[in-house]
């Protein structure tokens, strides 16, 4: 493992002499492919190995009886830093309802995620409702209106909708005439390239004003994870980051990757398929699991 | 643009190089056997220019995996289309069914996710707006039997092809591999050779966890191929060429859409272009 090569290179390299800038460049290239083969991107893992390399001959390393160890406790603490450092929550706005919108590509768990969130908010002690606003993908309304049913939670929907927008103001009148809160709005998975469905967002996000847009993204994303997320943040602007199916066994370098690129936190993660499996995001658990 | 149009291999080049490969999501291990191949050759074609040698070498380890899908070789033929969740599974097959009943095949679904919720309904809509026959159960029900009900269906009605949606799950989970093997085993008692195709759907934006993914499915179960989708976005879907190398598994189809016609014959050709666009 990683641990075991940088211990074998650094007692060799010290064996031969200091530690340098120099010639640490073979341990913190070991560094480079984990992070690599962690699905991290290449060139947030290039940022990142520069980022490391003047700490990594600093006095502890250069003095440790286990300098690998030393330079892995480094690497550890400067994801942890880079991930937000902190568990970060969703917060609720002085005027209630709370808005949260989902967004994010084809299949990355934004219907799901979305009952996640109601039944969490549920077992909170609110009343939430969500929004069926995916009016393309076929039965994606009965999909959202199962999940709310076997919740006991409100699902907004319009079978005879053909415009997202159209369905998210009818059902924020309908919640904020009632008390619901939150509400939260299932959104169809798009392509940060197509420009039309980019724009829908945009433009939901002009009339809804939502407090908090998710970006939900899957766990196994590879390199992919920084233009999407650019996208994404840059056309639409996204709040946090839910990473989803992060029960299977993805590094999950796409995590550090997606908050580099858009300085936003990742609050949550989906560990199942089951509305109960969603837990908060740890930025330490996700630095080990990266680091392999 | 790369600088590789000039024949020679500087070490700007080398690095941009594994820099595009890697960024295709070819892996450090795939990436690094590529430039390998690519300087020794290099070394006997001198006066080739290196983006063609390069091309050369990756389409070497795909052709190596290379075989198309042939649906006639079998009657019914029966497809098993598996992977893990929200890959693509269930467009893929009504993108499959609609390309066959176009070439005048009779085909029948079977839904086979009985777990997820709304997916019977789904493929119900797909299946209708096509006029081709769903075979379902209620959700909860046992997927091995609606695949025997399914599979009678198709022996009654003459059927050329059988395609057999399941529920999406990750190769971590034992059960559920498990359930997968018990519908394939169903299918084999009844068929004859069945089933006749095992396609894995991968999504082209998935990184080296696709690997991991086509090892386990593939050890488990026995995969004869694989559908690659979501090539519509940015992703090059380079986890392919290590699979092709380490399995042998080819890939046959690729997705390019959500729309009923988003489906092509995998051209390995079109692919390693792409890589390099
Ligand atoms: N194992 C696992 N599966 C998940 C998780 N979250 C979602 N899924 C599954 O992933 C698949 C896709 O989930 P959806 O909620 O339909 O994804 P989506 O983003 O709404 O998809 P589109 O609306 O088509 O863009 C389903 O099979 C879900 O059950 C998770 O945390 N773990
Ligand atoms: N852009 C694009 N989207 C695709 C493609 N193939 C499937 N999708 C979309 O991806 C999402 C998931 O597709 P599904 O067919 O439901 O995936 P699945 O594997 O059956 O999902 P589960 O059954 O939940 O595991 C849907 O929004 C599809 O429209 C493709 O080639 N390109
Ligand atoms: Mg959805
Ligand atoms: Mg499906």
């Amino acid at each position: 493992n990683l641990s075991d090569k940088l211990q074998g290179i650094l007692k060799r390299l010290r064996g031969q002499g200091k530690l340098t800038e120099k010639n640490i460049g073979e341990a913190l290239k070991e560094v480079r492919i984990a992070l690599l083969e962690a699905d991290v991107n290449y060139k947030v893992v290039k940022g990142f190995i520069e980022r490391i390399s003047s700490k990594a001959v600093g006095e502890e390393v250069l003095k440790s009886l286990t300098p690998g160890q030393q330079v892995i406790k480094i690497v550890h603490q400067e994801l942890i830093d880079l991930m937000g450092g902190h568990q970060s929550k969703i917060q609720m706005p002085p005027n209630p309802p709370l808005v949260i919108m989902m967004v994010g590509l084809q299949g990355s768990g934004k219907t799901t995620t979305a009952g996640k969130l109601a039944s969490m908010f549920k077992k909170d002690g609110r009343r939430p409702m969500l929004v069926a606003a995916d009016v393309q993908r076929p039965a994606a309304r009965d999909q959202l209106k199962v999940l709310a049913d076997s919740l006991g939670v409100d699902c907004f929907l319009d079978h005879s909708a053909d415009r997202a927008e159209r369905v998210c103001r009818d059902a924020f009148k309908i919640a904020e005439k009632n008390g619901m809160n939150p509400v939260i709005i299932d959104t169809a998975g798009r392509l940060h390239v197509d420009k039309e469905l980019m724009d829908e967002l945009v433009q939901i996000k002009k009339k809804i004003l939502p407090h908090e847009v998710i970006l939900v993204a899957d766990a196994m994303t590879g390199q992919d994870a920084v233009t999407m997320a650019q996208e994404f943040d840059q056309k639409v602007g996204i709040d946090s980051i839910i990473l989803t199916k992060m029960d299977g066994d993805a590094r999950g370098g796409a995590a550090l990757s997606i908050r580099e690129v858009t300085g936003k936190p990742v609050k949550f993660i989906g560990t199942g398929e089951k509305l109960d499996l969603l837990e908060p995001f740890f930025p330490d658990r996700m630095a080990s699991r990266i680091l392999g | 643009a790369l600088l590789w149009n000039r024949p020679n291999l500087s070490p700007e080049l080398i690095e941009e190089l594994e820099e595009t490969l890697i960024l295709a999501d070819c892996g450090v291990q795939t990436s690094s056997l590529i430039i390998t191949r690519l300087k020794e050759r290099y070394e006997n074609e001198r006066d080739v220019p290196s983006c063609d040698i390069l091309k050369a070498v990756i389409l070497e380890i795909l052709q190596k995996a290379y075989a198309p899908l042939n649906t006639a070789s079998f009657k019914p033929f029966v497809m098993m289309v598996l992977g893990v969740n929200g890959v693509g599974k269930t467009t893929t097959i009504a993108k499959m069914a609609n390309r066959l009943t176009d070439q005048g095949r009779h085909v029948i679904l079977i839904a086979g996710d009985t777990f997820r919720a709304a997916a019977i309904e789904q493929l119900q809509i797909w299946a209708d707006s096509i006029n081709v026959k769903l075979i379902k159960h209620q959700i909860g029900s046992d997927p091995s039997a609606v695949v025997f009900d399914g599979i009678q269906a198709a022996r009654t009605r003459g059927t050329d092809c059988v395609i057999v949606d399941t529920a999406g799950r990750l190769h971590t989970k034992k059960n559920l591999v498990a359930e997968l093997e018990k519908m394939k085993k169903v299918m084999g008692r009844e068929i004859q050779g069945a089933p006749h195709e095992t396609l894995l759907v991968l999504d082209a934006t998935t990184g080296q966890n696709a690997i991991q993914q086509a090892r386990e499915f593939h050890q488990k179960i026995g995969l004869t191929g694989i559908a690659l989708t979501k090539l519509d976005g940015t992703a090059k879907g380079g986890i392919i060429i290590s699979i092709a190398n380490e399995l042998s598994i080819p890939v046959k189809l690729i997705g390019i859409g959500e729309g009923i016609d988003d489906l092509r014959d995998f051209d390995p050709h079109l692919f390693v272009d792409a890589l390099f666009e």
